[in-house]
């Protein structure tokens, strides 16, 4: 996955990430593709979650899930996840649930609880900074005010080196593809070189959702993983998603 | 001449949106979810008009588990001990995702599977 939010010259904050899922769970020779990811495409919906006959949240999710990976609450922040790796991971999570120790909560249940819930982005940050999980995870959030963006990097049970929007001292993107920001992503992985040189090129003068798309849609950043795009402008309470595909030659990852 | 060799970077691609070309396999339909009705019945219009998709999903993934354990136990596993999982998860999504089990006609362990999958898979 590779989630980012830049700030554009005017303040506005604009929120996009590819959702990249399926590594390793089976190869399609053939068509060239894995299963699982092929499989996913064709259930990937929006979602206006409506309470009153008003919106409360909007998504983009896999029917059949019943968590968040990526949403907006419009006029107030947008939210994604992108999966971390980690050897005290979910299966440790899930080990101490089964023995009965409960304190954590299922990640997917958070983003969830907290587009549901929460009403601001200093809410929905605490909410991710502090509640533990049961496995690691990146929480990449917007806000709707200037400066307000981070990378929210949790393990289980802490949130480590959060990373901020920092417009006056250059920093007017946050950008996660699945590494810890302060360690060099894996060589054989690495998305977030090309696309950090990508949005340099773009320059913050020319940032939108257009120039953020053609980011996304450049490979390795595009890859053979990629189910789909989406694109958020919490200002405009927007959120559009567009199904992917990647044309030989392609990263299988 | 960068895409040709791994990791086939491009240079930067520009004019990519609206989206178009064969990057771009389509837009994505909207539906509304209610969270004024009852948690099980939240997802009933979504999973009616997916539930193909989803059977074909839940079965790749049955498929997969298969293949770590061909005996079967596997695939088991999840449809006895998952149900007995669901009422531990917080409420409404052990409801909303009961719900899907009913619409989709999924047995209710592999809709928690797919569910939980983020944890199970960091495995």
């Amino acid at each position: 996955c590779t989630s980012l939010v830049a700030e554009d010259p005017d303040g506005n904050l604009i929120h996009a990430r590819n959702l990249d899922f399926g590594l390793f769970m089976g190869w399609d020779i053939k068509n060239q593709s894995w299963v699982i990811t092929e499989l996913l495409k064709p259930l990937v919906v929006n979602v206006d979650f409506r309470r009153n006959n008003s919106t409360v949240f909007q998504s983009t999710n896999f029917a059949g899930y019943v968590g968040m990976l990526t949403g907006v609450r419009p006029y107030m922040f947008t939210l994604t996840m992108n999966e971390r790796f980690s050897l005290d991971g979910g299966y440790i999570g899930i080990l101490e649930w089964i023995l009965g120790k409960r304190d954590g909560v299922w990640m997917s249940f958070l983003t969830r609880s907290v587009l549901e819930n929460a009403t601001s982005y200093a809410e929905a940050k605490k909410l991710l900074s502090d509640t533990k999980l049961l496995a690691p995870a990146y929480f990449i959030l917007g806000g709707n005010q200037s400066g307000e963006a981070c990378i929210i990097t949790r393990s289980r049970t802490h949130n480590l080196n959060p990373l901020e929007l920092d417009v006056q001292h250059g920093r007017w993107y946050v950008l996660e593809t699945n590494y810890d920001h302060w360690k060099m992503p894996l060589f054989l992985d690495d998305r977030r070189t090309p696309a950090m040189k990508c949005m340099n090129q773009t320059t913050q003068a020319n940032v939108s959702i257009k120039t953020v798309y053609d980011v996304l849609s450049t490979k390795p950043v595009l890859n053979k993983l990629t189910t789909y795009t989406t694109l958020m402008e919490v200002s405009k309470g927007k959120l559009e998603s567009y199904i992917r595909a990647c044309p030989n030659p392609c990263m299988p990852w | 001449s960068m895409q040709y060799v791994p990791p086939f970077t491009e240079d930067c691609r520009t004019g990519m949106y609206p989206p178009n070309g064969p990057t771009f396999k389509g837009a994505v339909t909207w539906y509304t979810v209610d969270l004024d009705l009852l948690p099980s019945k939240r997802w009933t219009e979504i999973i009616t008009d997916k539930k193909n998709e989803l059977i074909n999903m839940v079965q790749a993934i049955k498929d997969l588990a298969d293949e770590f354990v061909p005996s079967g136990r596997l695939e088991e596993l999840i449809d006895k001990a998952l149900p007995l999982m669901v009422d531990t998860l917080p409420y409404p999504f052990n409801e909303e995702i009961k719900g899907i089990a009913a619409a989709s006609g999924v047995p209710l362990g592999e809709v928690v599977l797919f569910n939980i999958f983020y944890e199970i898979f960091t495995v």
